[in-house]
């Protein structure tokens, strides 16, 4: 699912 | 996954292994403030939370280990290893200064009113402020070692090529947190200062010495 606010970052 | 990313968070680590290195090399903990690593350690515990449940990636997963282990070994060797070494006395920055206002600030300004989210929010808010005590540190010394500054250089850099990456990411993927950025600009902005005397004196071989 689309990542909440860049979540997928550091 | 973007260059301008992997570079910052490259830089980051860099940053956390040169203290490392920094603190065992020299064994004391001379020019470092504690209150800063004891927030940053903050902010990874509040924003890594989701390790336990959001899988993103290996990489997503290891790096963040890497940063809450290293962060608590930085503790172990500045509050108890090399105690005798920490500078108690210019390492006086109220934290609680920090901490609350970013706490209050992320229960009123955030994505969605959610415990991860809320406690996502306060680490990006803390992440942006919590190098004020080192700074200050760093100001009231007046000086700091060479390793030190790079520390501080490839600390300061991470986040700003995190700015070079919120753009990237803005227009290739039309993704942006208006929270993060501005958090990350705060932040970068703050180490202006430091980057002058660090571009004009020590990449010239010189000490890092503030203005009296």
């Amino acid at each position: 699912q689309e990542k909440l606010s860049g979540k997928d970052e550091l | 996954m973007n260059i301008f990313r992997l570079a910052g968070d490259l830089s980051h680590l860099l940053a956390i292994i040169l203290l490392l290195i920094k603190i065992w090399k020299t064994r004391s903990c001379a020019g470092i403030s504690g209150k800063s690593q004891i927030l940053f350690a903050v902010v990874y515990v509040s924003r890594y939370l989701d390790l336990v449940t959001t899988f993103i990636s290996l990489y997503n997963t290891l790096m963040k280990l890497v940063f809450i282990t290293s962060s608590f070994a930085t503790l172990y060797l500045m509050y108890v290893k090399f105690k005798a070494t920490y500078d108690h006395n210019h390492d006086s920055f109220r934290i609680e200064f920090l901490l609350l206002p970013c706490f209050v600030l992320a229960l009123l300004i955030n994505a969605s009113f959610t415990p991860l989210e809320v406690l996502w929010t306060f680490s990006i808010y803390l992440e942006a402020v919590a190098i004020l005590p080192q700074l200050f540190l760093v100001s009231k010394t007046g000086e700091a070692e060479s390793i030190t500054s790079h520390y501080l250089f490839a600390l300061g850099s991470y986040r700003a090529l995190y700015l070079l990456n919120w753009i990237y990411r803005y227009y290739a993927e039309g993704h942006y947190d208006l929270i993060a950025i501005f958090a990350g600009a705060i932040q970068t902005i703050l180490y202006c200062d430091f980057f002058y005397l660090y571009i004009t004196k020590v990449l010239k071989g010189k000490k890092l010495q503030l203005p009296a």
